[in-house]
């Protein structure tokens, strides 16, 4: 483990009262190998280090632990920090219905995300509506339509619309014409750089002025989480993260990298495939599990 | 990138950088990195251009290793399963492969083996009739082994063909789904001798690190056969592929560039290496 292999880098230093520069650095390496396999982001990783070399040095070494501990969880508790902090829960505003849309690349787990949420919110005691915008994907409608079912939330039937803006403008028209208080917007997966799609979104965020707009990202995403994610801001505005697919043994760096760009809170974690599979996120356990 | 005119420590941090953030991973990156410094003391290369170039060209090294296309023989029943983690493609990349191998000539079937996910039937009916070839498939939640197992009697009494099978998307972790394909190619290999001839790993370009390690549990698990990194149409690189070749020995089959029938290309060791540099 990191604490280990720490341990093994402070004894091979003779015994100093407090965690000095030339003790620091090769932690700090050790540190910054387990952040980049764990798939943070290289410039992330490289202010974060920068960091907590800054918080570290001069510290007292205390008797209770370890130099190696020590230093675990002066970066366990900054990644805490770092990745906290904001509240979990959904902004509804004064909207009637409230529209969350939901946003991301292809396949990270926005429809079934969708009906997720629905449930949640459901659960709140608020009435839930549902639209799939994905005019693309082959099935895409029929697999909100039959996810939605089982939750059974009202689902915007498109016919034969094929205009996503169209059918996002007239969901909500039919959900508040029909006392739903939360419409859950279910967008095509797409590429940040596809400028087309990119401004299918603005557009239909004009019409249909979201409460929420979450990003979906997948647990297991690479060093492009930081690209994906702040073009998505820059062009849409993100209000925040949902991170899918935590049920796998990937370490989720992304998640450090996201808010560390975009500075928004991740609210929930997917972790499962079934509906009832959505959890608040929670950053300490999200710590643990970047440092491996 | 920004060319450093020297070879000096910028010049390494920069490639450094440049591999990190394509996926390649820190590990492999340092090797790689140290391979080069010690070239460099070695008086082997004289420029940062020689550098570079000496760079990609042990990357494309690597993966040139494990380039291999899909070779399908003739006359016989080619059964190709398709697996991977959820939403990395393959229910798409399924598609544009039978388009691709019925314009080889060759007859095509599908199987909608994943009868769990809401829709995924029907997602694959899409694609068969787009690149219009038959279909096999069964009533929602049928055991999917049961559907392969129809499938592979239905290819038997017909002509000689490619069977190409959707599974559901599923984590490496999950024992009990992981086992679900281990059964799924004990009824294949009972049924037609050689079946599974063809297992193929998905894999999404977006992934980090965890790539490799999906990787190696679905070829220790059910063996894997060929690779095919999808969403590379993207903006990240697949560095993780550089590792998979060097680490597992699986051969890298296609690439998927975009969501369109045709959007599907031989994987090439140079293309590759390029693309990643640029
Ligand atoms: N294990 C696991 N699988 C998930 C999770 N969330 C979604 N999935 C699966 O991931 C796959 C993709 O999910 P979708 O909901 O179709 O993803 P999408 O973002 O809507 O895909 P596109 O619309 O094509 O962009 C499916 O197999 C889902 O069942 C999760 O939290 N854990
Ligand atoms: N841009 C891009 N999108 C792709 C590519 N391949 C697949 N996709 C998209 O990725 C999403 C998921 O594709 P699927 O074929 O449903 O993935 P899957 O692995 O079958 O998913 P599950 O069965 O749920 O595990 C869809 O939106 C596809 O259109 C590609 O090469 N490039
Ligand atoms: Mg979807
Ligand atoms: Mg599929």
């Amino acid at each position: 483990s990191l604490t280990d292999k720490l341990d093994g880098i402070f004894r091979k230093l003779k015994g100093r009262g407090s965690l000095d520069e030339e003790n620091i650095q090769s932690a700090l390496k050790e540190i910054r190998m387990a952040l980049l396999e764990a798939d943070v982001n290289f410039r992330v990783v490289r202010d974060f280090i920068e960091d907590i070399r800054k918080r570290a040095v001069g510290q007292e070494v205390f008797d209770s632990i370890t130099p190696g501990q020590q230093v675990v969880k002066i970066v366990h508790d900054r990644l805490t920090e770092l990745m906290g902090g904001v509240s979990s829960r959904l902004k509804f505003g004064s909207r009637f219905p409230a529209p969350i849309m939901l946003v991301g690349l292809q396949g990270c787990g926005k429809t079934t995300t969708a009906v997720k949420l629905a449930r949640l919110v459901a659960a709140q005691g608020k009435r839930v509506y549902l639209v799939s915008a994905d005019v693309y994907r082959p099935a895409a409608m029929e697999q909100l339509k039959v996810l939605g079912g089982k939750i059974g939330a009202g689902i915007f039937a498109a016919a034969g619309l094929q205009d996503p803006i169209e059918i996002c403008v007239q969901a909500v028209e039919e959900a508040r014409r029909n006392g739903y208080e939360v419409i859950v917007v279910d967008t095509a997966g797409r590429l940040a750089i596809d400028a087309q799609m990119m401004d299918e979104l603005k557009r239909i965020k004009a019409q249909i002025n979201p409460s929420e707009i979450l990003f979906v990202a997948d647990a297991m995403t690479g060093q492009d989480a930081v690209n994906v994610a702040g073009r998505f801001d820059e062009q849409l505005g993100i209000d925040g993260v949902i991170m899918t697919k935590m049920d796998g043994d990937a370490r989720g760096g992304a998640a450090l990298s996201l808010k560390a760009v975009i500075g928004k809170p991740i609210k929930f974690v997917g972790v499962g495939e079934k509906i009832e599979a959505l959890e608040v996120f929670h950053p300490e356990r999200m710590a643990s599990r970047i440092l491996g | 990138i920004l060319g450093s005119k020297e070879i000096d420590r910028a010049l390494f941090e920069e490639l450094e950088e440049a591999l990190i953030v394509a996926d390649v991973g820190p590990a492999f990156t340092g090797e790689l990195i140290e391979s080069l410094k010690e070239k460099v003391r070695r008086k082997e290369l004289g420029s940062p251009e020689i550098l570079r170039k000496v760079l990609r060209e042990t990357m494309r090294e690597i993966l040139l290793k494990n380039e291999a296309p899909l070779k399908i023989p003739p006359d016989q029943i080619y059964t190709i399963m398709v697996v991977g983690v959820n939403g990395t493609g393959k229910t798409t990349t399924i598609g544009k492969l039978a388009h691709q191998l019925k314009g080889e000539g060759h007859e095509v079937m599908l199987v909608a083996a994943d009868t769990f996910r809401a829709a995924a039937v029907e997602q694959l009916e899409a694609w068969a009739k787009r690149a219009e070839v038959p279909l096999i498939r069964q009533a929602p939640n049928a055991d999917p082994a049961a559907v392969v197992y129809d499938a592979l009697r239905s290819a038997k009494a017909g002509r000689p063909g490619v069977v190409i099978i959707d599974t559901a998307g599923r984590l490496h972790t999950k024992v009990n789904l992981m086992e679900e394909l281990k059964k799924m190619r004990r009824i294949m290999g009972r049924e037609l001798p050689g079946a599974p001839h063809e297992v193929l790993l998905v894999l999404d370009a977006t992934t980090g690190q965890n790539a490799v390690v999906q990787a190696r549990m679905f070829r220790d698990e059910i063996g894997v056969t060929g690779l095919i990194l999808t969403k590379l149409d993207g903006t990240a690189k697949g560095g993780v592929v550089v590792r998979i070749a060097r680490e597992l020995n699986i051969p890298l089959r296609y690439i998927g560039v975009g969501e369109q029938v045709d959007d599907l290309r031989p994987f090439r060791a140079g293309e590759f290496v390029e693309a990643l540099f640029a």
